[in-house]
């Protein structure tokens, strides 16, 4: 049964609460990634899409917000040893593509896209 | 073996390549979708997506821009009858998520997304 660990990937593009959209969208250009993890103290405390950006744009909010108030909370995530099949539930209960793989603390570890496991399901 | 066409979502959202970024952007919103397929005379011509919002974002370009000259052109498609299997082989070989279901002519007749596959597989 493959696990979380086996396709997650680890290479992680954090930012702070404090940063703004701004940064976080040239971040996301420089990167080609869709999503940022935002990080307070360690923690994984949010997460901003390529989504989010669009309900941004449409509404006509400037650049200069910061994070931590435009980002989504509570972030769905999974453990590594997690099967990699409760991940893929995740994604269809939420309706998300991206989900982050923490620690018992909170700390992030790795990300699990639906792109991770349609690869490894060829 | 399931095919493309068991699986395909057949509302589609469309544009003309003479409308606006703002338009697809407000389209995009109020449907909470994050592409849409540009069509020219019946033919799928391009598809835009929240990818290309953010490229435009972080480059400075208004949204008063025509969608034919931001698009995507030489769209990845796959036909009905096409087996799911070939759908991911091609999201994972070009990176994408959204592949549209075209006829043999060209015009748009559904789309299938990773989500769609990833619900299908539970
Ligand atoms: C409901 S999804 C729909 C669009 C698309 N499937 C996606 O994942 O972006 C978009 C929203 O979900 C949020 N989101 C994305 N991944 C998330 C996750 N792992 N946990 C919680 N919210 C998440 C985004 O911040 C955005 O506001
Ligand atoms: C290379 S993907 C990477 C990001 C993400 N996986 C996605 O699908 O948006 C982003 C680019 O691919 C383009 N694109 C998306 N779906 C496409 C498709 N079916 N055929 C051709 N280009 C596509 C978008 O217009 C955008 O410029």
């Amino acid at each position: 049964m493959a696990l979380v660990r086996d396709i997650m990937r680890t290479s992680l593009v954090t930012l702070s609460p404090g940063e703004t959209v701004e940064t976080a969208v040239r971040i996301m250009k420089e990167n080609n990634i869709g999503s940022v993890l935002v990080v307070d103290a360690g923690k994984l405390v949010g997460i901003f899409t390529e989504r989010d950006l669009l309900a941004m744009v449409a509404g006509g909010a400037g650049l200069d917000k910061k994070l931590g108030d435009v980002m989504t909370r509570n972030v769905v995530t999974v453990k590594p040893e997690d099967p990699v099949v409760k991940a893929v539930c995740k994604m269809v209960e939420h309706n998300i593509r991206h989900v982050p793989v923490v620690d018992d603390s909170g700390a992030p570890l790795g990300m699990v896209s639906a792109r991770d496991v349609l690869r490894n399901m060829l």
